[in-house]
C-alpha cells in the first residue's frame, strides 16, 4: 500500500482506539501528573484506605460473581480481573474495527483474541503507572506499589513484573496514536497457536506494522530505532504473559478458595 | 475452538454481553 494509505490506516486504527478504550494515556497522564481540573485520585496505600476507597464507591462496580473474601490479597485479584474483564470486551470491539479483522474466520478472530488480549492489556497498563503506583477504577484511584508488594505471596508478585515493565516502557514516550498501532500489530499476530488461515492475519499485520513505522517516523523523528524497539517489546510481552499465566496457575491451585472469571478461564484454559 | 471459548464467541458475535 502507498504512503497515504497507511495514513489513513493509521488514522482509523486511532479512532477505533479512541471509540472504544475508556482510558486513554492522554486521560490517564493528565490525572498522574494533576494537570486536571477533576479531584485528585484517592490513593489507595494500606487496608484501610482499601476499605474507604471500596465503601466510597471509588469503584462503580462491585464484583460480581466472585465469593465474598476478607483477605485482601484475594480481594486485590478480584479487582485485577474485574478490570481486565471489562478491558478484553472493549478491546473486542476495538479489534473488530480493524480493518480485516471481521473478515477472518470466526475461529481465527477467538485465537488472535486468546493469545493477543493479555499482550494488548500489559502494553496499555503502562499508561496508567509510574513507578510508584497505578491509576484505578477510571482514575478515581490510586494503588501505589509499595501497598501492592505489601500483600502476602502469591498475590504481591502479580503487579510487580508489570511495574518493572512499565517503567522501561514509558521511557519510550510513546501516545495513543502510537499505542493505537501497536495494540492493533499485536492482536493481528500472524504467529498464534492453531490459526486456520495464518497468511490472511499476516497481511493485515503486516500492513498495520508499515503504518506504525511510517507514523513513527513523522511522529518521532527523533527517536532512533523506535520500530525496531517495539517489535523487541512485542517478544518481551509474551514473556510476561507467560509468566503471568503460570503465577495464574499457581493461585488456582495453591488458592483453592479463590476463583477465577469464566471468561478468564476461557482464556487461560490450554494457552501456553 | 467454538465450544471452549462461548464468553469469546458472544463477545465477537455481540457488542453486548450480560454475564460479564
Amino acid at each position: 500500500p502507498g504512503g497515504s494509505d497507511l495514513k489513513s490506516l493509521a488514522k482509523h486504527v486511532y479512532n477505533a482506539y479512541l471509540k472504544n478504550l475508556n482510558m486513554t494515556k492522554k486521560k490517564a497522564r493528565s490525572i498522574l501528573t494533576g494537570r486536571t481540573s477533576t479531584n485528585p485520585p484517592f490513593v489507595v496505600h494500606d487496608m484501610d484506605t482499601l476499605w474507604q476507597a471500596e465503601n466510597g464507591l471509588v469503584w462503580n462496580q462491585l464484583i460480581h460473581g466472585a465469593p465474598p473474601t476478607k483477605e485482601i490479597g484475594v480481594h486485590v485479584f478480584y479487582r485485577c480481573q474485574c478490570t481486565t474483564v471489562e478491558t478484553v470486551r472493549e478491546l473486542t470491539e476495538f479489534a473488530k474495527s480493524i480493518p480485516g479483522f471481521v473478515g477472518l474466520y470466526l475461529n481465527d478472530q477467538v485465537t488472535l483474541l486468546k493469545y493477543g488480549v493479555h499482550e494488548a492489556i500489559f502494553c496499555m497498563l503502562p499508561s496508567l503507572m509510574n513507578k510508584d503506583g497505578l491509576l484505578v477504577a477510571n482514575g478515581k484511584g490510586f494503588v501505589t506499589r509499595e501497598f501492592l508488594r505489601s500483600l502476602r505471596r502469591p498475590f504481591n508478585e502479580i503487579m510487580e513484573p508489570k511495574f518493572e515493565f512499565a517503567v522501561k516502557f514509558n521511557a519510550l514516550e510513546l501516545d495513543d496514536s502510537d499505542l493505537a498501532l501497536f495494540v492493533a500489530a499485536i492482536i493481528l499476530c500472524g504467529d498464534r497457536p492453531g490459526l486456520m488461515n495464518v497468511r490472511q492475519v499476516e497481511e493485515i499485520q503486516d500492513n498495520i506494522l508499515q503504518a506504525l513505522n511510517l507514523h513513527l517516523q513523522a511522529h518521532h523523528p527523533d527517536s532512533l530505532y523506535l520500530f525496531p524497539k517495539l517489535l523487541q517489546k512485542m517478544a518481551d510481552l509474551r514473556q510476561l504473559v507467560t509468566e503471568n499465566a503460570q503465577l495464574v496457575q499457581k493461585i488456582k491451585k495453591t488458592e483453592s478458595e479463590t476463583s477465577l472469571h469464566p471468561l478468564l478461564q476461557e482464556i487461560y484454559k490450554d494457552m501456553y | 475452538l467454538k465450544e471452549k471459548h462461548k464468553i469469546l464467541h458472544r463477545l465477537l458475535q455481540n457488542s453486548s454481553c450480560s454475564d460479564l
